[in-house]
């Protein structure tokens, strides 16, 4: 079971899309896909189509320790499951039970899951307890990158975050791939910033560039990944490529 | 004077772009004004072409008050001062001092403030003590939006702060306006939110929409406004016109 956190403490970078249409593309391709929606603001949640005011059971009580995973998986199809968010989660009341104050809340509820192939965790833009919490439990990290001006601010105290957590609780966690997201192919500045990342992350840096695509943008309004409000899209098959490099797949498979 | 803070706890949604330029087109119409980051990802500091890893002072000493307003503030033109920020504000120890955690640490420093005519504060995606701080000190806040989704999801939480900051402490702060930002106007998707953000804020929202435009992006690469990197592309005669309903002008002005 591969687990994998996608993260970036700047806001705004595709994240919450990455995570949605990433968990969905890998679902497409045959596996069984856990998508944890660790945000206050239940972005990934909402792209589902799942109204958090109405749950009882959320990642907010697998923080507390109060639930256990199955008591709050939601089933959006056959192979794509979600761990919903919360508003709650904002109010800093989850991160004070004993295990999530130690980082460890994520790891106990969700290490002995079985019958999932990838887990994948939305994460919030900020560094604190949450997304401690989360680099705790994975193994793996993709880094959704904007091509713009300030993508590499404030990049370095993200790796000193990862390279902390990794060298004091968990050797495993390592940097999988950093994905260059909303990507202008028109613009100079795309492609410079684009080399600038390349500089910073060489190999780690995915071939596959997930262009601007307005249908990425509805498609949560639509509360669905956009593999199904639109499977033609440039988003769709943006996410699809993406996928089978995640997987090590042919670019054609 | 006029203090302003530009805030929205959503990650990138044109903060900073806004603070930036409506601070230089102000200037433009011959107003002194003073921009202050507080964001530890120093994004306005380097839109003017400041290194905060080469300065001694900045809005971090302000917190902590060991430092007054004159000692940290640096001129970026005659009509357009910055103080800047820090990565360090990200420590968590700015907020630490006895006024910093009442809140007053900015209004303490700034309140006795002379020789501007507009006070305009970039915030961090967080609603956390530096934001509080923030909110104490200015009496008017302009939320940038974009027009995505996802855009009214934790406004509520946003506005509850505002609320609460406005009863206990701050009775004049008001919401000044809501600024929809990135807007692309064809897309139905852009226009339906901006429906969904008038029925929200009705006569608050500005007439002025930020739309997209690359010349915005690529301007801080440059450290500098798009005032003076592009003066007739969108992006510079949307903030102009931003400008002219700030301060109450006549279209045409
Ligand atoms: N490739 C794309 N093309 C067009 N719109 C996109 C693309 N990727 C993301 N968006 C839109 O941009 C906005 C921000 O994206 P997203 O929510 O995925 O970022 P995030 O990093 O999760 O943000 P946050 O830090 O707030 O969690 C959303 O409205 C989303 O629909
Ligand atoms: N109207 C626009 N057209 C094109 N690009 C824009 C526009 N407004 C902002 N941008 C770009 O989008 C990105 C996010 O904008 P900005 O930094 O202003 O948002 P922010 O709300 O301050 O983000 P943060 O929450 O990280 O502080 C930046 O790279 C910026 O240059
Ligand atoms: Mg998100
Ligand atoms: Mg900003």
């Amino acid at each position: 079971m591969r687990t994998i956190a996608v993260t970036n403490q700047k806001g705004g970078v595709g994240k919450t899309t990455t995570a949605v249409n990433l968990a969905a593309s890998l679902a497409h391709f045959g596996r069984r896909v856990l998508i944890v929606d660790c945000d206050a603001q239940t972005n990934a949640t909402l792209s589902f189509g799942i109204n958090p005011a109405k749950l009882d059971a959320t990642v907010y009580d697998i923080f507390t320790g109060e639930a256990s995973a199955p008591e709050v998986i939601v089933r959006y199809s056959d192979r794509l499951h979600v761990i919903p968010a919360t508003p709650d989660l904002a109010g800093g009341e989850a991160e004070k039970s004993p295990a999530a104050s130690r980082g460890q809340a994520l790891k106990q509820a969700l290490s002995g899951l079985t019958g999932y192939d990838f887990v994948l965790v939305d994460c919030p833009p900020t560094l604190g307890l949450i997304n401690v919490n989360v680099l705790v439990y994975v193994e793996e990290i993709i880094i959704p990158m904007q091509c713009q001006f300030f993508a590499l601010q404030g990049i370095s105290l993200l790796l000193k975050t990862i390279d902390l957590v990794q060298k004091r609780v968990n050797p495993r966690l390592k940097i999988t791939g950093v994905l260059p997201c909303m990507f202008d192919g028109r613009t100079t500045l795309s492609k410079e910033v684009l080399e600038e990342i390349k500089g910073h992350f060489g190999e780690k840096v995915y071939r596959t560039r997930i262009r601007s695509n307005v249908r990425l943008a509805e498609a949560p309004s639509f509360g669905k990944p956009v593999l199904e409000y639109d499977p033609n899209c440039n988003g769709a098959l943006d996410y699809l490529s993406l996928a089978r490099e995640v997987l090590g797949l042919a670019e054609d498979a």
